[in-house]
């Protein structure tokens, strides 16, 4: 059929038949249906310009521009469905993939990304983001956490204690993200859980956007002395979001249960068997 | 005998904001890598010397660093093998393990020898594939899972389907 879907228990998520993209996220546990576009996008680094000479690099990050690339407008995708588990394989390019999972349980989205290694042949440092596009009315407001515990409320160019003089559109509205950032309206939250720290923003209404690698051709001039570039190819990443669609009043619950269990995951142990016992008697 | 002092030391030196936030040259940030692997190791054998005591079986307990690329020697050339899964927080879980395996049926059955449910999926990127089952786990405790491969059964594996987007 043309309808490309993967569903569990609670969730179904759509995808659009012709680019293979996710464009619906679905709660059926609280008939929660919420229109969600996520891609992948990399801004250009910037290398200093007339306004300023500063170069984005380790300590720095300034894209040369607000708006950022598509990595790929759609993705050669690939289905698995079986009673424990439905996925959906996405291939954008050559160095950007994604398995969209859904565990026969799972209250949530998995999406396990694997980026890199960047190819910067072309002059150009890149910083790559998973970005998720919805209608959320959010007034300008998101959400980040600070490791894991107190979670503080952002607005887009603006600061609580003093008054902003907003001079970089992006790099002044990305806040670090140690294991969630959500934006929601006044009844719809979507959560978006990470499995590191990570930076993240939410640079227009409705939207949210989680960096997730980075390769970069100039020192930032702060003391490294060195791009951050990594030898040889460069080195891929591979790392996993957790997206949670809930109503506002009960979204807490979900995402803080499952971030301890994505902090304190369990530890996988392996044994031929047939040991000794460890206790003479 | 283990010992988490290294790793303890590794965690100490990694609190430079160097390490936290990747402001190191390449260098310095490989050194931190080489240290939390180096610090990594005598807590294995910590682990598995609490699991022996615990489990009251001596065992060549064996860890697989590589399972975020569906690397494991073990549980991929083993016949038979356990599954030993340690569960950190304070409330009972149920959890999918995900494990690399070689191109074969398999039978799991949880602590009371009881079949469980299991899938094996092949991997669209490398065409290996993985077994899937569900684990039941204690609060602060562990579960013992047991997997053989099941004789004669050809693998089920649930390969992808590739879906041809529209030309582009």
């Amino acid at each position: 059929s043309r309808d490309l879907a993967i569903q569990n228990e609670h969730i179904r998520a759509r995808f659009d038949p012709d680019t293979g993209l996710l464009v619906e996220m679905e709660n059926l546990d609280q008939n929660l249906v919420l229109p969600v576009r996520q891609a992948f996008y990399w801004y250009n680094a910037s290398t200093g310009n007339n306004q300023s000479a500063q170069v984005s690099g380790a300590y720095i990050f300034r894209p040369n521009q607000q708006e950022p690339w598509m990595v790929s407008h759609w993705a050669q995708t690939r289905v698995v469905k079986t009673p424990l588990v439905q996925e959906i394989h996405q291939n954008f390019s050559a160095w950007c993939s994604q398995v969209v999972r859904l565990y026969r349980g799972q209250r949530h989205l998995e999406l396990e990304w694997t980026v890199g290694p960047i190819p910067v042949g072309d002059g150009w440092g890149k910083e790559i983001i998973s970005r998720f596009d919805t209608a959320l009315e959010t007034k300008g407001l998101f959400y980040t956490d600070s490791n894991g515990r107190e979670v503080l409320e952002r607005r887009r160019d603006y600061r609580p204690t003093w008054k902003l003089n907003q001079t970089e559109a992006v790099a002044g509205n990305y806040y670090p993200v140690n294991s969630r950032i959500y934006i929601r309206d006044s009844n719809t939250q979507l959560t978006v859980l990470t499995d590191r720290s990570q930076g993240g923003s939410s640079l227009r209404d409705g939207s949210v956007e989680l960096m997730v690698h980075r390769r970069l051709l100039k020192d930032d001039g702060r003391g490294v002395a060195e791009a951050l570039l990594e030898d040889g190819l460069g080195r891929w990443v591979r790392g996993r979001h957790l997206v949670l669609l809930d109503k506002v009043q009960t979204a807490a619950t979900g995402h803080r249960l499952e971030a301890e269990k994505e902090v304190l995951a369990p530890q996988v142990v392996l044994s031929s068997g047939g040991g000794v016992p460890y206790h003479v008697k | 005998s283990g010992d988490s002092a290294p790793l303890n030391e590794a965690m100490a030196v990694l609190q430079h904001h160097d390490a936290v936030s990747g402001t190191s040259k390449q260098h310095v940030a490989d050194d931190y890598a080489r240290q939390l692997a180096a610090g990594w190791d005598p807590c294995e054998v910590l682990l598995s010397n609490a699991l022996a005591r615990l489990s009251g079986f001596k065992e060549n307990f064996t860890y697989c660093r590589n399972l975020n690329i569906s690397v494991c020697p073990l549980s991929q050339t083993a016949k038979n093998f356990q599954v030993i899964i340690y569960n950190p927080l304070g409330r009972k879980m149920d959890w999918m393990v995900r494990l690399p395996v070689s191109e074969h049926g398999f039978v799991v059955r949880d602590p009371n020898g009881t079949v469980v449910p299991s899938d094996v999926v092949i991997l669209p990127s490398s065409d290996g594939q993985e077994l899937l089952f569900p684990a039941s786990l204690p609060a602060l405790g562990f579960s013992i899972y047991s997997v053989s491969q099941a004789p004669g059964q050809r693998p089920h594996a649930h390969k992808p389907q590739p879906r041809s987007p529209r030309t582009w």
